[in-house]
């Protein structure tokens, strides 16, 4: 079930979250979880730390990490205050 | 560093003395994002420094390799981002890398005391490059962020990195570190950098080792400041004798007994390969493909390329050698890096070592040896752009030229991590407290620190005038009165490799105009690359709708000049682009500007006005700048350029920008 997952950067709406959430980081982990957990009849996310959400930005990006299929991450892109996801580049040290 | 200083005039007593009037960046906090930091290195110490700025929010992650209380008045931040790189690849193995900010590379160590380390003297490398060494800003106080690790440096690391950095309140943030080059709006890097220049931070970022090839410049979003680099008026001179006669310049820093006074037996590595093994992998003496008793009492010569160029020196040695030559090939060119080579060992340039295969073939025992002649001074010419620095044009918006500026990237001494050789190697066990390493990574701090210089000493300044005043202040001849020369062909440069030309820090503080940018410039910009809105908002999730009528992403009130013409052959009508530009007066109130404008050859280039008169100062005039050029038909696939310059003076200041005319 790893095949294929990346670490994706998701950028979300901050205008967009709804009221019920009385955080960032709540609104970002529900609508992680509702992806996975459209992707998978049993909850079987979550299984340790990084396969939960690896980051969340809230400076000079407002968004989150997580890995994700590449299914997971469109099923993302249609998430209601999703703006994109897009997966990660490794870099070098020049 | 030793010796980039006194390169830089940044050592000068004069009375508008840069360091001096910024108080060595006291009040400037650098965020370094690289592989951590040695914090026991004197270049970190804290004697003298008043207490941290009040607006600190950040500080010291407490682990068990890198205790919070390593921290000091310079030390003020050190965090460690490893969640992407472990969800990639795995737990950190802690029995190879530090899982703290701890720098078990050497690369972070060597960039965060090149932008601001503090004075240290009898600093070298095995003795070379002795001095006191000091970064740029040597007061300025230091955040580490570690994003990198043993298989590279991920996106979602870097971007919390840059989230973190400016959350804690850094000024400056210096990164030297890349990749491909994506849209804007796919690449961490340049999003990270646009959210810190939204905030007032600026951004340098190194434009890669990917030289000299064309369109290889890589950080080229406009928000950030892309680092090229170049040589310094120093060198390790290591020569090849042949027992010809001949000799052979090349460039070393072994340090260790030498191979005495006799000539040694020469065999190129590609006739001492071991059964079975290919002539081709043998003559780039990768590891295991050479016969002991072929090389064993020999000097070696070995072709550039594949793996590490210390590496081979250590396959050389294991092999029983005396000593090896490393010859680039012709792709390398003629630019040299000094390494420390765990054997007698110097590395040549193509032509060098073409003309030293040539002997081994045409001699029937050829000999050599090679003289390790130290540290020398006053190299002329330097200025060089290195060989190795990613070139324009800019892949991603031609229209804005990259790389930005040029600073000292070339056999650069720094401190270095005590966990690990000079050389990086697993079989070589010196530690040493300075180590002589190249790369853009290295001309990037350079300008960090600069800039952190100017932040203190211009604190109102935004980061896109602290870029223009290091643009529009650079110099584009070396120490002989030369335009700048390329290290790759020996022939003259150009601003697809240097930018604006070579950094000039004490003209910077003083730079009589600069170019400004907001952020509205820089989303008018995105609009002009027709971006899509939902992809301008991934940078700016601020960002209104584009106006109906876009411009040109060369309108961009950038410190250079970039225009691409479409190749049309079959029409006889002259191509014609104009740029318009707003300048700030940041000079004194009355002050008349001139232009001065040089075109290439077929290109009319107008500037009007012609004279700009100030009457006050922070005063904006605007001018426009129309560039007629030929039509012209090249090749599929190929790109014609020509370059120019306009420099605006009023006789004490020279305002200078690039121009590059793409067809």
């Amino acid at each position: 079930s790893d095949l294929g997952v990346r670490t994706y950067i998701v950028q979300m709406a901050q205008t967009q979250q709804p009221v019920v959430f009385n955080s960032h980081q709540s609104w970002y982990e529900s609508t992680f979880h509702a992806v996975k957990q459209m992707r998978h009849t049993q909850s079987v996310f979550a299984v340790n730390e990084l396969d939960g959400i690896l980051h969340t930005y809230s400076t000079v990006f407002q968004g989150f990490a997580a890995r994700l299929t590449e299914a997971e991450a469109e099923a993302m892109r249609l998430r209601p205050g999703v703006m994109a996801a897009y997966p990660e580049q490794v870099r070098q040290l020049h | 560093t030793t010796h980039t200083p006194e390169f830089l005039g940044l050592n000068s007593s004069v009375a508008t003395d840069l360091t001096e009037e910024a108080k060595y960046g006291e009040d400037v906090i650098i965020g370094v994002l690289d592989t951590g930091v040695w914090p026991e290195r004197a270049s970190f110490l804290d004697h003298k420094m008043g207490p941290i700025p009040a607006r600190w929010l950040g500080g010291c992650a407490d682990e068990e390799s890198f205790s919070a209380s390593l921290c000091n008045r310079k030390l003020i931040g050190a965090k460690y981002f490893a969640k992407g790189y472990e969800a990639a690849t795995g737990p950190v193995n802690t029995t190879v890398e530090f899982k703290s900010a701890r720098d078990g590379e050497g690369h972070g160590t060597h960039t965060a005391s090149t932008a601001a380390g503090r004075m240290v003297s009898k600093a070298s490398l095995l003795g070379f490059a002795e001095g006191v060494a000091r970064g740029m800003a040597s007061k300025a106080r230091l955040a580490v962020y570690k994003v990198c690790w043993e298989s590279g440096c991920y996106d979602s690391d870097i971007l919390a990195a840059f989230d973190e950095a400016v959350a804690d309140g850094v000024d400056v943030i210096s990164l030297s570190v890349g990749g491909g080059v994506v849209p804007y709006y796919l690449d961490p890097i340049a999003i990270g950098a646009y959210g810190a220049m939204k905030k007032g931070v600026f951004v340098s970022c190194s434009a890669g080792n990917s030289g000299p090839g064309s369109l290889t410049v890589t950080n080229v979003a406009p928000w950030i400041t892309t680092v090229a680099a170049s040589t310094i008026d120093r060198s390790f001179p290591a020569t090849v004798t042949l027992s010809g006669g001949d000799e052979f310049q090349g460039t070393s820093l072994y340090s260790g007994p030498d191979l005495g006074d006799s000539l040694h037996p020469l065999i190129y590595a590609v006739n001492a390969s071991k059964a079975g093994v290919n002539a081709y992998s043998a003559s780039l003496c990768l590891d295991g493909t050479l016969d002991p008793a072929k090389v064993k009492g020999r000097i070696v010569l070995c072709d550039r390329g594949s793996n590490a160029r210390v590496a081979k020196g250590q396959v050389v040695k294991a092999a029983g050698a005396l000593g090896m030559i490393l010859a680039n090939l012709p792709v390398d060119g003629e630019g040299l890096v000094a390494d420390s080579h765990v054997l007698p060992a110097t590395a040549v340039g193509a032509k060098a070592g073409a003309k030293i295969k040539d002997y081994i073939l045409s001699t029937k025992s050829p000999k050599a040896n090679i003289l390790f002649r130290g540290t020398v001074y006053g190299v002329q010419p330097a200025p060089v752009i290195s060989s190795f620095s990613s070139r324009g044009p800019n892949p991603e918006t031609p229209e804005v030229l990259k790389p930005d500026i040029t600073a000292p990237g070339v056999n650069i001494l720094a401190a270095w991590t005590g966990a690990a050789a000079p050389t990086g190697l697993e079989g070589d066990n010196r530690t040493v407290e300075f180590n002589i390493i190249s790369g853009t990574s290295m001309s990037c701090p350079h300008i960090s620190g600069i800039a952190a210089l100017l932040k203190g000493a211009r604190p109102g300044w935004s980061p896109a005038m602290i870029k223009s005043a290091i643009m529009t202040s650079a110099y584009v001849v070396d120490n002989t009165g030369a335009p700048l020369a390329d290290e790759a062909t020996g022939n003259v440069s150009t601003p697809f490799a240097y930018g604006a030309g070579h950094v000039d820090p004490q003209r910077a503080m003083n730079p009589g105009l600069v170019y400004d940018l907001e952020v509205a410039d820089y989303i008018k910009f995105l609009c002009a690359l027709n971006y899509s809105q939902a992809a301008i908002r991934v940078i700016d999730p601020d960002v209104g709708a584009c106006p109906t009528k876009i411009g040109s992403p060369s309108e961009l009130n950038y410190p250079s000049f970039s225009t691409l013409f479409d190749q049309t052959g079959s029409s006889s009508a002259m191509l014609e682009t104009t740029f318009s530009r707003t300048v700030t007066n940041v000079g004194p109130a009355n002050s008349t500007y001139t232009v001065d404008v040089v075109g290439p050859k077929n290109v009319k280039i107008t500037v009007s006005p012609s004279i700009l008169e100030f009457t006050e100062e922070n005063q904006k005039l605007h001018y426009t700048m129309k560039v007629s050029a030929p039509p012209v038909k090249l090749p599929p696939g190929t790109i014609g350029s020509a370059f120019g310059f306009v420099a605006w003076t009023d006789g004490i200041h020279v305002v200078q920008s690039p121009i590059v005319i793409n067809w």
